[in-house]
């Protein structure tokens, strides 16, 4: 199923618990990304 | 099923070659050890069992069947005879960039089948890129795989072979990404068109500075908050290399392939390519096209 | 989902269900009472009348209803324990899954529920990269080594050796985003924030009820987001599945266009929804 079922709308989520994360210099350094954690939220609610 | 020959051990398991009875299908028999490892089952084969029985790509190895014998655990693999790294060293096997490309699509196929269900790999390298009888790459030895972590877990970065283990990991980072094993696949890119390890590291320490002295030393600019890792402190800076120098190492590479190499070998794992980037690049849209992989020698 | 072992494996019709729990019974049953008679009659001569007869009045197996009981108990059981043990919330949930999936394949006769229960939460930890050594796990929960171990493989071996499972909480974060994208600005966070813990919780006690064999994760989620705010989920799966929503604004009609790729009929997503919330209820 090509069509992922969801749009992901960043600037709308509002997530504090990523925001924060993503502020952290030990998960920028690592590589850590916000719109990788979306993407595996969404992609588990629409599958 | 039968095994009829022992072909390979390793720390935790046995492998031998067999027969699928009914059919009379070739088949890998991979008998886990169960003695050796004091808190029961080994994590490698919990590992293995968990992600092979998700997985189901034409470019990663199937798991036919598990079965438990004589208190042994035993994975029926398909029957792989080869696998890349042989191809690298026996010199008289010789390949064509068409043949390169048609592997690194296929292990790209594999690897982004893994990512798009949220599995890591974590020790991508040519001898875990197995080629079938009929020439296809299958991404094997899911010992070290995992799901993508949940935000706030803490990953070890003790995983992937030295020698294809990127730099985040070598900093000892905590929250890495699949981009790790994008690394790999480009360390991997680069060996095939070299023909001998890219970046043969003797000890961990010494891996970062064979990294950083052939693709130079990442700093804050490129590469934000690198000097965050306290291992950081400690290094010798090299300057990244010229284009130039880059088309001098790599003979035959196109320009489109040594972007695709500097994709999948960006120091910055928030810009690595991802699989789909690396699928989608120009690499694999100009001439020679991929060989078929079933004439591939 | 459909690729994955938990629907491969793990998914029934109530009717199929039902027919395993009874079959698992039944087998077990039948065994016991062979037993018994080989029992009476190798010791016939030792064992008088009285004795016979008590073990024809005392040794009765426990019917398939008896033993869903005392398996449900014993899933709390394995919940309490793991949360005792401060594991993460997808590790419990992979315990009590591993726990009632063994209890699909075996009956209470054969495997007490008492000598799995351990052993359930230990290999949930295992696969879920939680790693805790078996000298530690014993400490911390007072079980006995040999028999944690010992029942490792029959349980890796009922479960089919899938150890991949999709909970529903994932789902939980992706709505909790989805809600947000569609419903955007009509939201209060804060309440969203206070809903999103509340579900977790019922979503791991929708984990101890049959939900989890006959729906898939994200239907289970919007069942608990149902129960805990019936008007903003309703609203919610109107807009983003076509409702014919009376007062639908521009923008709503705008998140309709976007997801025209959705092809969910909101009518049958929602009766299943609703017969999923009864279950878990």
């Amino acid at each position: 199923d090509v069509s992922k079922r969801y749009t992901l709308e960043q600037s709308l989520y509002s997530d504090p618990f990523i925001k924060d994360l993503q502020e952290r210099k030990d998960f920028i350094a690592s590589g850590f990304r916000v719109d990788y954690v979306y993407e595996r939220m969404l992609t588990e609610a629409f599958m | 099923y039968t095994k009829e020959k022992k072909v390979g051990e390793g720390t935790y398991a046995v492998v031998y070659l067999g027969t699928k009875q009914s059919t009379g299908r070739k088949i890998a028999v991979k008998e886990i050890k169960t003695s050796e490892f004091k808190d029961g089952l080994d994590m490698s084969a919990i590992r293995e069992v968990k992600y092979l029985q998700e997985i189901q790509h034409e470019n990663v190895i199937e798991l036919v069947d598990i079965f438990l014998a004589y208190d042994n655990l035993n994975l029926v693999l398909e029957f792989l005879p080869s696998d890349l790294e042989k191809v690298i060293k026996d010199k008289s096997i010789l390949f064509t960039p068409a043949d390169i490309k048609s592997w690194m699509l296929m292990t790209l196929r594999g690897v982004h089948h893994c990512h798009r269900n949220f599995i890591l790999h974590r020790d991508l390298k040519p001898n875990n890129l197995l080629i079938s009888p009929d020439g296809q790459i299958k991404v094997a030895d899911f010992g070290l795989a995992r799901t993508f972590p949940s935000a706030q877990e803490i990953l070890t970065s003790n995983v992937v072979t030295r020698w294809y283990r990127a730099p985040e990991l070598l900093f000892g980072a905590k929250h890495y990404t699949s981009a790790v094993d994008i690394w790999s696949t480009g360390v991997i890119f680069a060996e095939l068109m070299l023909r001998i390890p890219y970046l043969p590291g003797q000890t961990d320490v010494d891996q970062i500075e064979v990294t950083f002295r052939a693709l130079g030393t990442p700093t804050d600019k490129d590469w934000p908050d690198v000097s965050f890792f306290p291992a950081y402190n400690k290094l010798q800076i090299y300057p990244p290399p010229s284009r130039e120098e880059l088309r001098r190492r790599f003979i035959a590479a196109s320009e489109n392939a040594l972007n695709f190499m500097c994709g999948m070998l960006t120091m910055n794992p928030q810009k690595r390519w991802n699989a789909v980037q690396c699928l989608e690049s120009d690499y694999f849209k100009e001439a020679p096209a991929p060989s078929d992989p079933s004439t591939i020698q | 989902f459909r690729h994955s072992s938990q629907y491969r494996f793990w998914s029934f019709t109530p009717e199929q269900l039902e027919q395993k729990r009874i079959r698992v019974n039944a087998q077990a049953v039948q065994s016991i009472e062979e037993d018994l008679r080989n029992f009476v009659a190798d010791n016939k001569t030792d064992l008088n009348e009285e004795e016979i007869k008590t073990i024809e009045m005392k040794a009765v197996p426990v019917t398939a209803e008896e033993e869903l009981k005392l398996i449900n108990l014993y899933a709390k059981k394995v919940q309490m324990i793991a949360q005792r043990l401060n594991l993460p919330t997808e590790i419990v949930a992979t315990s009590i899954t591993f726990f009632r999936r063994f209890y699909l394949e075996n009956s209470v006769h054969k495997f007490e529920p008492k000598a799995i229960v351990l052993t359930t939460i230990f290999l949930a930890c295992k696969s879920d990269n939680y790693f805790i050594g078996i000298d530690s796990f014993c400490e911390k929960t007072r079980g006995s080594k040999e028999q944690i171990l010992k029942y490792e493989f029959p349980l890796l071996e009922s479960l089919k050796f899938s150890l991949f499972n999709h909970h529903p909480y994932r789902p939980l974060h992706g709505f909790f985003l989805d809600i947000q994208a569609v419903l955007h600005g009509k939201v209060d966070l804060n309440y969203m924030g206070h809903i999103y813990d509340r579900c977790k919780k019922r979503i791991t006690e929708a984990l101890l009820t049959d939900a989890v064999y006959f729906y898939s994760p994200p239907q289970i989620t919007l069942s608990v987001l149902m129960i805990e705010d019936e008007a903003l989920t309703t609203r919610y799966l109107e807009l983003k599945f076509h409702g014919n929503n009376p007062d639908s604004s521009a923008d709503a009609e705008e998140t309709i266009s976007q997801d025209n790729s959705v092809n969910i009929s909101l009518e049958k997503l929602v009766t299943l929804i609703r017969d999923c919330k009864r279950i878990i209820e």
